[in-house]
Formats: C-alpha cells, structure tokens, sequence
C-alpha cells in the first residue's frame, strides 16, 4: 500500500492498509 | 567489527553508543529502547536535523546510507514522533508517560503549543507536585520555584506580576494536588495538555496551486488538517483517516484523495520534496496507530495493560 515508483514520487493507499490488516 | 559513535539526547538524559557500520537504524533504535527500558517504542523515532530540515530516522535503511549529519559522534533525539489519542488509555509504561510529559512540558514552555495563563498555571502546579511532592509549607518556603522554569516566557511578560506573585498562584494550586503521586501528577498534566489545540499537530507550511495562498498543513492522531497562516487553533479543513482514499506526492505536490469520490481532491505543493517525504511519513505511521486502536489489543499490549493496572494497584497502596 505504500509505493515508491521512484525517488521523487510516493503514494499511500489508506484503504489497501485497512484491508491488508483486517 | 568497524565502528562508529552515535550520541542519543532524550528529554532527560544523554547516551552514547557504539555502532556497527551494518547496522540499521532499527538496531540503534532497538538498543537506544532497550537501555530506556521501554517497550512503547512505536510512539517515538531518532530525529535528526540536515540543511535547516528535521528528519527522522528510518528504520530499515543502513544508518549510514541515511542522509544524516557528518559528524563524530553522530547526534539523535529521542523523541516521540507520534502521539496517542487519549493519553489516559494508551500510555502504559511509567517511562513512556515521563518521556511524553517533558516533551509535552518543553513544547508549552517553548511556546511551540499555544496555552492560556490559567491553564498554563495549573499545569504548572502539576509540574511541581510531580517534581517535589506534597507541599509542605515548612519546607517549601517562598523562593522555592525560583529556579525552575515553569511558565511560558509570553505570559510572565503579559502580567505585570512579580516572581514571587507567580508562585504563590502556582503554589496555590500545588497546595491542592497533595496526596497525588508523581507519575499521577505527569499523567494529570497530560489529560490538560492533550486538550489544547495545537497539541500532538505536526505543522507544515504549504502552498495552493491555484491562487498561491498560503495555508499550513497539520498532521496529527486524528486525521489531516488546513489553517489558515494565522490560525492554528481551529482548521479550515479536516480529513479524518477514516474519510482518505489515497495520498501521493510527486516532487513538491501532494495530493489528498478523499473516500467520497464525489468530495473535491486536496491538492498543493510544499516547500521541498524532502518535506513531502516527512508528511506522507507522518501520515501512514498515525494512520497506521489510527488503525491499530481501533483493532482488538495484541497480546503484548494486552500484557502490558494487565502490567500497567497491578502497578498502579501497588503503588498506591504503597502511597
């Protein structure tokens, strides 16, 4: 859920995280 | 093995430490934990400072390979990066609430969190009660605070009182807390404290794309938040964890992407992508806490409650 395509970009998927742990 | 010497500052105490080229910056982390003898580590983190900006130290990265400052020995903080919701439910360790109450403490007198001067006094007496225990009026005899600093400097200037008037305010208040352990008095602290406004908020100064206001970005427990530049107290907006789909930054733009599809998307640049990196850091870690309180407690937590409630039966039958 988090991914970094490259060094000057990221991106956090809050709903992955929350699906990901339940 | 090779290596090298790193210097850890926390709010009380200074260490020092040897550290293997390999290590990473959860092995320092770890020791620096286990020589506090704390368990509650998932609130606090190893800052640093690098070109004017603060960073913290990431945990499965080579310390080396970090971009931390050139020095001998290399210096940490130890500080908490994250704070909990309700200090009452989630700071068990008697260390962890000590850890919190002098940061929280240090942030009021520094005025980096605004506080009224009625509250800032009561606070203050609680101050006191922890560090010198029930008032005794033959041993703490005026002049006794002289020393410590107890008051933001914006309100002892805002009053045309003198020093001793100030204590016998606070003392006034101290008087009242007798019988109130020192760990008590810290987490009594706390419970006002979590309450003010700018409590437990990261700032950031960001930009909007459009018409180039200027606005703050604030990080906190709850969620994220907009102000005004004037105003940190009250946002203009607020997106709880529970309402963000997706956030994303590309060089100095970070995007907010709200559950509700129909719901505008918060778009705006920050001053530089390292600051980027640090909010969207900030973020998962809070969401992340934010998702585990409200998951059933794993067993060490459950553990350390259970620890946490003999520990204070104890005590205050020993008090």
């Amino acid at each position: 859920y988090f991914a970094r395509k490259a060094n000057h970009k990221g991106s956090y998927s809050l709903v992955d995280a929350l699906k990901s742990k339940v | 093995p090779k290596t090298f010497k790193v210097q850890v500052i926390t709010m009380d105490a200074e260490m020092e430490f040897s550290c293997e080229m390999k290590w990473k910056g959860k092995d320092l982390f770890d020791l620096v934990c286990r020589t506090l003898g704390l368990r509650e580590t998932w609130f606090f983190g190893l800052q640093y400072t690098i070109k004017g900006v603060c960073a913290w130290l990431k945990m499965e990265k080579k310390v080396l390979e970090q971009e931390i400052p050139k020095e001998d020995p290399v210096k940490f903080h130890f500080l908490a990066k994250f704070y909990p919701e309700k200090v009452e439910e989630e700071l068990l360790q008697e260390i962890t609430q000590h850890l919190f109450f002098l940061q929280v403490k240090k942030q009021i007198l520094d005025e980096e969190i605004y506080c009224s001067p009625e509250v800032t006094v009561l606070l203050a007496s609680y101050a006191v009660q922890a560090k010198y225990g029930d008032y005794d009026p033959a041993f703490h005899k005026p002049g006794f605070l002289a020393q410590d600093e107890l008051l933001p400097k914006r309100v002892l200037k805002q009053y045309q009182m003198t020093v001793h008037m100030w204590e016998e305010k606070i003392t006034a208040w101290y008087a009242e807390h007798r019988g109130i352990a020192r760990d008590e008095a810290e987490m009594n602290y706390l419970k006002i404290a979590q309450d003010l406004a700018m409590y437990g908020v990261n700032y950031f100064s960001i930009e909007q794309n459009k018409n180039h206001t200027d606005l703050l970005l604030g990080v906190d427990a709850k969620g994220i938040h907009v102000y005004s530049i004037d105003n940190r107290f009250s946002p203009n907006k607020s997106f709880e964890w529970s309402a963000i789909r997706n956030i994303s930054y590309s060089e100095k733009e970070l995007t907010i992407k709200p559950l509700d599809k129909k719901a505008e998307v918060f778009k705006f640049f920050s001053s530089q992508l390292k600051v980027n990196k640090l909010i969207l850091q900030l973020c998962i870690g809070n969401h992340d806490l934010f998702m585990k309180r409200r998951r059933v407690d794993s067993i060490e937590i459950q553990q350390m409650k259970a620890q946490a409630k003999e520990e204070k039966a104890r005590k205050k039958m020993e008090h």
